[in-house]
């Protein structure tokens, strides 16, 4: 474990007489190395190092009798900072219906947590619908209208002949009909770099002007997941991010390379494929299981 | 370049080796490449920055190289291919692709729709048999996806399919229960073939970090993989965790997913891959 490594370096430094500041640019070598293997982004992993050295330095690690304790807690403390508070929570709008936009490249699980939100959505007393805007991948529609009934809601859906912003629209219309207080709009995977498909999801939060536009990324991303939320943040006002499969054994770097780049907060985690899988997102839990 | 008699430029090395990393190749195995591209410009006399970056291309690709590509399906039909991954990482898709790659060298494909979980996997792909022109095998859902495969495999012989691609769920290689059920799923492939699988599949997702070595080794324990599909290359990621698998696992990269249509598919190129991430 890094701490283990870093109690290795301190004895071995130690060794020699009293710590310098470049036996600190030793230790924090661990560190760098842990940051990458979990995936943290290796420029943000690079600025993150850099301020966990100019705190080692200041705060008198050199005199401590227990060096590596006072920098692991020292790189705790700025992963948790860097990570954000406890924001697990769903803006909704004064008056209905409230419009949650999920958005995010191909296979990140967008469609399965759109399901996920709904459920937690109703277990809150509020009664949601689904929009089916993926037109193109195929069954997409079905596989949203199923997760949907598994969780009792209803999915909204014109075919795939019809215009997203049409299909949105409508479906806004049909929730005032029916009184129905939040839509959750499932869209189709896009790549950043698809400038036809960012542009249509771009038309969409236009014309939806949703209360949330949550970017569904999978928590195994590697170092792309900067490249990801910097381009779809850049396209579009993102209110937050939903990291899924974190029942897996990643170390999610992907978190905190998603928040440097946008600032925007880390809401929700998906757990498992069930609907009842998604829980609120715990910066201190992110932190140590990044730090391994 | 040199900045003394044989001392190369170190601040050089390490962009190489900020490359490798941004491309995903993994801090240990980037530094260790470089470490091997120092000593090889020691001893081959190196000079330019530009020899240095081809020195460490043709070391990777000669890593990555591997006669077994693209597929070994044996002579007698038919033959079986079975497609596994995590969660989301392009199986159904690159079933329609190798279809329809096969189809075009003449071959008569047939699926197998052994997803018998999760919601709308079996609409999924019997909606790409038709698009990609293929017969489809199909239960109901939650069905045995053991017992579809081992039907796909009878319905093969009776209607003269050379090859069976065989979709299964995704799950999670954590998921020793789900790792079982895919255990049984290759055993009654096995059973029905008479002989091992032509080819057990991976499916990688490129924008993955460094978990697809985990991803890899948990699959490759459970079950004999014959090779990896790097799908999402179309993407800015580079899938260079590959590199950390050839050489931890052996297992030879056989096609890159290049997009969401039915011709997106490429047999995997080790020069051209190794190239890219420098390009
Ligand atoms: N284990 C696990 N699997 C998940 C989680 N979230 C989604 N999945 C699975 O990931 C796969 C992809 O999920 P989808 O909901 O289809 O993903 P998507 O983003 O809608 O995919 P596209 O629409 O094609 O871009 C499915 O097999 C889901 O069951 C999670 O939190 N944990
Ligand atoms: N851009 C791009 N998208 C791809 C590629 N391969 C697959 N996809 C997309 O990735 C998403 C997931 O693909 P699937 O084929 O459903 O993945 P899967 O592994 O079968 O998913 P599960 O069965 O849920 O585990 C879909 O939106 C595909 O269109 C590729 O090479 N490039
Ligand atoms: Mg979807
Ligand atoms: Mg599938």
């Amino acid at each position: 474990s890094l701490t283990q490594k870093l109690q290795g370096v301190f004895q071995r430094l130690r060794g020699k007489g009293t710590l310098k500041e470049q036996d600190i640019t030793e230790a924090l070598r661990e560190v760098r190395l842990a940051l990458l293997e979990a995936d943290v982004n290796f420029r943000v992993a690079r600025d993150l190092c850099a301020r966990i050295k100019e705190k080692a330095v200041g705060q008198e690690v050199l005199e401590s009798l227990t060096p590596s304790q006072q920098v692991i807690k020292i790189v705790h403390e700025e992963l948790c900072a860097l990570l954000g508070e406890d924001e697990s929570r769903l803006q909704y709008a004064s008056r209905p219906p409230t419009v949650i936009l999920m958005v995010g490249v191909q296979g990140s699980g967008k469609t399965t947590t759109c399901a996920k939100l709904a459920h937690l959505i109703r277990r809150q007393g509020r009664r949601s619908m689904l929009v089916a805007c993926d037109i193109y991948r195929p069954a997409a529609i079905k596989q949203l209208e199923v997760v949907g009934a598994q969780v009792g809601v209803p999915a909204f859906t014109l075919g795939d002949r019809t215009d997203v912003v049409d299909i949105a629209r409508a479906a806004v219309e049909r929730a005032r009909e029916q009184g129905v207080d939040v839509l959750i709009v499932d869209t189709a995977g896009r790549l950043h770099v698809d400038q036809v498909m960012m542009d249509e999801v771009a038309r969409l939060e236009e014309a939806l002007q949703p209360q949330e536009a949550l970017l569904v990324l999978d928590a195994m991303t590697g170092q792309d997941a900067v490249n990801i939320a910097s381009e779809f943040a850049g396209r579009l006002n993102i209110t937050g991010f939903i990291l899924t499969k974190l029942d897996g054994d990643t170390r999610g770097g992907a978190a905190l390379s998603v928040r440097a780049v946008s600032g925007k907060p880390i809401k929700f985690v998906g757990v498992g494929e069930k609907p009842e899988m998604l829980e609120p997102f715990h910066p201190e839990r992110m932190a140590s299981r990044i730090l391994g | 370049l040199f900045t003394g008699r044989g001392r190369v430029d170190e601040a050089f090395l390490d962009e190489l080796e900020e490359t490798l990393i941004e491309s995903d190749v993994g801090v240990h195995t980037a530094t260790r490449l470089v470490g091997e591209l120092r000593e090889a410009a020691r001893r081959e006399g190196i000079e330019t920055s530009e020899q240095l970056r081809d020195r460490l291309v043709s070391l990777m690709a000669g890593l990555l190289q591997d006669e077994r590509r693209p597929l070994r399906l044996a002579p007698e039909p038919p033959a079986l291919i079975l497609v596994v991954g995590v969660n989301g990482t392009g199986k159904t898709t690159s079933i329609a692709k190798l279809a329809y790659w096969l189809r075009g060298q003449g071959k008569k494909v047939l699926l197998a729709a052994a997803d018998t979980f999760r919601a709308a996997a079996i609409d999924q792909l019997e909606l790409w048999a038709q698009r990609v022109g293929v017969d489809i095998v199909r239960h109901h859902e939650g069905a045995d996806p053991a017992a579809v495969v081992y039907d796909a495999v009878q319905a093969a012989r009776a209607r003269g399919a050379d090859v069976v691609i065989a979709d299964t769920a995704g799950r999670l290689h954590t998921r020793v229960n789900l790792m079982e059920e895919l255990k049984k799923v290759h055993r009654v492939a096995e059973r029905a073939l008479g002989r091992p699988v032509d080819e057990v599949l991976l499916v990688l997702d490129a924008t993955v970090g460094q978990n697809s070595v985990s991803q890899a080794r948990h699959f490759a324990q459970a079950l004999p993989l014959t090779g990896i599909l790097l799908a999402k290359m179309d993407g800015t990621a580079r899938g260079g965790v590959i590199v950390t698998i050839k050489d931890e696992l052996g297992l030879p990269i056989k096609f890159i997913g290049t997009g969401e249509k039915p011709e997106k598919l490429a047999p995997f190129n080790p020069q051209e891959f190794a190239a890219a991430l420098f390009a």
